[in-house]
């Protein structure tokens, strides 16, 4: 697929930018954790367009930013999980 | 239906349109 730029993004109405960057995303994200990829790229959308754009690009970037939401995810389930 | 608990995060899934987050106030 052709590489998703700054312009296509701007083109696409917000809720289609969001679906963009994650279609891109997510394959990534598989490679890197293929049991929460769907999760993560969910979380990850939450983060600003310019940096997701910037995350595509940048493999070490991506990695670090998987690697804090499964930190943030775990805890949240662990937060869910235990009892008062 | 709608359910009453908030799962969050949302999961992303290929190939289905990507809702986002219900509590986002554009």
């Amino acid at each position: 697929p052709e590489p998703l730029t700054a312009s296509m993004l701007a083109a696409a109405p917000p809720m289609d930018q969001k679906q963009l960057l994650g279609d891109r995303l997510y394959p990534l994200i598989v490679a890197q954790q293929p049991n929460l990829a769907g999760k993560i790229t969910g979380m990850l959308l939450e983060i600003d367009n310019s940096e997701l754009l910037h995350m595509l690009e940048s493999p070490e970037s991506l990695k670090s930013k998987v690697d804090e939401a499964i930190a943030v995810l775990q805890a949240h389930q662990a937060k869910d999980c235990s009892p008062k | 239906s709608h359910a009453n608990t908030v799962t969050w995060p949302p999961e992303f899934r290929p190939g289905e349109p990507w809702k986002g987050y219900p509590n986002i106030d554009p």
